[in-house]
């Protein structure tokens, strides 16, 4: 999956990669302030028989949990399961639904997309990726957008949480490289030097199909440096 | 002596404001001396309004300055991204308050070295419920040996008040406020000692942290005063007494889901304060919305105190619903201010308003912004005016000011607070009230060159509408406008002669202050009304109105949306290039994680 931070600050983006193998769950979003955790988990390689045809990997699945509420959402490429208590609801992708409880909305788009939001504070987006059935390469995917970020609390944390208060950093030291739009550079952040490469990434919100291109620093092996610790740091047992 | 803070000591911060017919011309001084026995950063941090331009800074470090220059944006942002490729970082004017943004600059400095900042600004003042506001941000962070900010206004119609607050004011501080104005001069200054700008009699920290602001206004023996200076003119026109015209509004508010709780409740609250200022001679409706549209009455209801009643009975049952169609409820408010139109319903003399307010992009129904913005154009075609207020963070404040515009309104941004309601409610005053109807304001033809916007929509009481332009006939004696307009009950019609040879004492009184004030004035209006209509235009006029506007801006030396300020400053290794942008204002951010 690729993760993209803006810096408002800079007028510019940070994004990176993080490969991990299907089953793994990474938690996305941690607030122990509002009670709020996001996790999703990994899927993808697709295989035509035994040879793997793709070795890209995607969230299949994402698993939300607001603590005050005693609410789980777990989200899937097919269906929408809203755990509040000892109640269950599933929905799927094939109808425009709205489900509204006292600090939840949630709302459906057939087969496009889906906003969450928990009362005035957290707000996501899930954007459904589909593909043919027989597509040989492509497997149905999730993407996941937060929005007003600054409501989170100050000890947010997670693969995305841990940006929502911003980041400082400077890039120096920018040279060629074989291929001539995607330069690499010198990053300085957290007091530690990165090598980074200028690429660009898409957000499918406005257009799910062609996405709108992102310009951003790319950093390499699965953001080390970038992230407090490393991408094995948060792997959690499972989505909720 | 001040304490030095991080071995540098601010010791001087010089306010100095000149206005001259409501142009401000604002020049922030700071001097600071680094007394450490090595090299230190000074910082130099100004919040100015957004309204305002930069036109010039200046750094002076050891007897060298370090001016800032004025370029294209693109030319700019060329030298800025060699700056990025050298490791420097860019960016010094960034988003602060509602009102303001940041410039901010730091520099080292060597021991017991001096440096000199210096920040140039000017804007033109608007009138707004009667008044004038020129609006400083203190925040010196160190008491400050010589900190003093002086005002001085001069304006040729004579001053009819001045007034002077701050938030941090106390007893002791209120004696180091000096305010006076006698016909057409006006001072203000504060200049507060160490002590006084201490927190508490023992304290190294200053208390001078807040908004200092100047008000006034100018007295009016006629509804209109023309000024020339040095071939430019400017006219200021705010008539006084007049009836009010009868308004007919549409109020489109958003109640989806993301408006639950704190938002819908401050909506509500604005609404009720609103019903309880409307006149008895307005009609009014409302039309809720989220992938729902919910009419209030079939159509337009007078505002009489019964169905007042019963419109607050129906505000205070609304409840948040789900998703947000846009496009529908503001279709549907057009349709009913059309229907009221045929169907008589309305005063033949009244002014139509839509307020629409949301919170969110358009998810349900039409949700290309671009659609709903060719949908409400097409369907307007009696040309309702169009207020778009804009709630929160994540609303696409780009699409709403666009519809805005191109509907003869503004948008306005309602910051997510616990003054949203007041906020609301500040906006409505300031259009409650509208006094005359398709204002036009005709001047010699064939002696005047590059002309301001002269015909609008509507004067609301309270304000002034400024229209500003170049003489160029030479051998002209008298300059004259005709205003027409129509008012609450006929047609109505101004006329304003001013002789030209006697405007050269005016002109000479003026020039005191600083010279070429109006034709500044003259090329500030034009420049925001031409990035105001560039936001509308279609692709090819957007081009020319574009270039019209960079001209002028790099012609007058304004920061605006289309030039940057390139400033360069020493360092250790090698002199540093940074950039001051004006600020945009722009979507909120948002991170995320996908697949491609």
């Amino acid at each position: 999956p690729h993760f993209v931070i803006n810096v408002p600050s800079q007028n510019d983006a940070l994004c990176f990669n993080i490969q991990e193998e299907p089953g793994v769950v990474l938690n996305l979003v941690e607030d122990q302030g509002l009670g709020i955790a996001v996790n999703g988990e990994i899927i993808g390689k697709k295989k035509i028989g035994n040879n793997v045809m793709s070795n890209e990997t995607y969230f299949g699945k994402l698993g939300f949990v607001n603590r005050e509420m005693k609410l789980r959402i777990e989200v899937t490429t097919e269906t929408i399961t809203i755990m509040l208590g000892k109640n269950k609801k599933e929905y799927t992708w094939e109808k425009t639904t709205s489900v509204k409880k006292k600090g939840l909305n949630l709302v459906i788009h057939k087969k496009n997309n889906m906003t969450l939001s928990f009362g005035e504070g957290a707000k996501f987006v899930i954007i459904l990726h589909q593909f043919l059935k027989d597509d040989p390469l492509h497997m149905d995917f999730l993407g996941f957008y937060t929005l007003d970020d600054h409501k989170f609390s100050a000890h947010v944390h997670g693969l995305l949480g841990q940006f929502f208060h911003g980041i400082d950093y400077e890039i120096s030291n920018v040279h060629k490289t074989k291929i001539p739009d995607k330069p690499d550079a010198t990053m300085k952040v957290k007091n530690k030097l990165l090598t980074v490469t200028r690429g660009s990434q898409k957000d499918y919100r406005s257009d799910p199909r062609k996405g709108k291109k992102v310009p951003c620093w790319f950093v390499h092996s699965n953001a080390e440096g970038l992230i407090d610790g490393t991408h094995k740091d948060y792997i959690v047992p499972d989505i909720f | 002596t001040a304490e030095p803070v991080n071995d540098i000591e601010v010791y001087s911060i010089n306010i100095d404001c000149k206005v001259t017919s409501r142009f401000a011309h604002n020049v922030i001084t700071s001097r600071a001396i680094n007394r450490a026995s090595m090299s230190k950063e000074a910082m130099f941090k100004v919040d100015l309004p957004k309204t305002a331009f930069i036109t010039n800074f200046s750094m002076v470090i050891d007897g060298k300055t370090y001016l800032g220059e004025i370029k294209e944006k693109e030319v700019a942002k060329k030298q800025y991204e060699t700056a990025v490729k050298r490791g420097q970082t860019a960016g010094l004017v960034k988003a602060s308050g509602r009102k303001t943004e940041t410039f901010t600059v730091s520099v080292n400095i060597a021991a017991q070295s001096k440096v000199t900042f210096e920040l140039v600004y000017e804007e033109m003042l608007k009138r707004n419920h009667g008044k004038y506001e020129m609006f400083i941000k203190v925040q010196p962070k160190t008491l400050v040996r010589n900190f003093q900010i002086e005002v001085e206004i001069h304006e040729p119609q004579g001053i009819s008040f001045l007034d002077a607050e701050a938030t941090f004011i106390t007893n002791d501080l209120l004696p180091a406020v000096h305010k006076s104005f006698s016909a057409e001069k006006g001072y203000v200054s504060f200049k507060p000692t160490l002590d006084q700008q201490r927190s508490c009699a023992t304290c190294s920290t200053t208390l001078l942290d807040g908004d200092f602001t100047v008000t006034y206004d100018v007295n009016r023996e006629s509804a209109g005063n023309i000024q020339v200076v040095d071939g430019y003119f400017v006219h200021f026109f705010a008539p006084q007494k007049l009836a009010g015209v009868p308004k007919n509004v549409i109020y489109v508010i958003d109640k989806s889901g993301s408006m639950y709780g704190r938002k819908l409740e401050q909506t509500k609250e604005a609404l009720l304060e609103i019903l309880k200022d409307t006149a008895e001679h307005d009609h009014f409706n409302f039309v809720l919305f989220d992938n729902d549209i919910e009419v209030w009455k079939p159509s337009l209801v007078k505002a009489t105190p019964e169905n007042l009643k019963k419109a607050r009975d129906f505000v205070r049952q609304i409840t948040d619903g789900y998703t947000t169609n846009i496009n529908d409820p503001v279709l549907k408010a057009v349709q009913l201010l059309d229907e009221a139109n045929a169907l008589n319903q309305i005063p033949e003399r009244s002014v139509s308003l839509i307020v629409l307010l949301t919170d969110g992009e358009a998810n349900i129904g039409e949700t290309e912004p671009e659609k709903i913005q060719e949908n409400v154009k097409k369907a307007n075609q009696r040309g309702y005016t169009l207020y778009c207020l804009g709630f929160g963070y994540g609303v696409n404040y780009g699409f709403l000011e666009k519809m805005a515009l191109e509907n003869a309104g503004i948008a306005r941004r309602i910051y997510e607070d616990s003054d949203a309601a007041l906020q609301m409610k500040g906006f409505y005053t300031e259009i409650a009230n509208p006094t005359l109807l398709d204002i036009k304001m005709e001047y010699p033809e064939n002696a005047i060159a590059n002309l301001t916007q002269n015909s609008f929509k509507h004067y609301f009481d309270g304000s002034e509408i400024v229209v500003a332009g170049r003489i160029i006939d030479n051998d002209l004696n008298v300059f004259s406008v005709d205003v027409k307009a129509e008012g609450a009950d006929n047609l109505l019609k101004y006329s304003e002669n001013v002789q030209l040879q006697d405007t050269d004492g005016v002109s000479k009184k003026q020039e005191y202050i600083f010279g070429d004030f109006t034709e500044r004035l003259w090329a500030y209006l034009t420049i925001q009304q031409l990035l105001e209509k560039r936001v509308s235009a279609d692709p090819s006029e957007k081009e020319k109105l574009k270039k019209q506007a960079l001209d002028l801006s790099l012609k007058f030396k304004f920061v605006t949306p289309l030039t940057s300020m390139v400033v360069t400053k020493p360092d250790e290794i090698e002199e540093e290039t940074l950039v001051a942008d004006k600020f945009v204002e722009a979507q909120a951010p948002s991170n995320w994680v996908d697949s491609d």
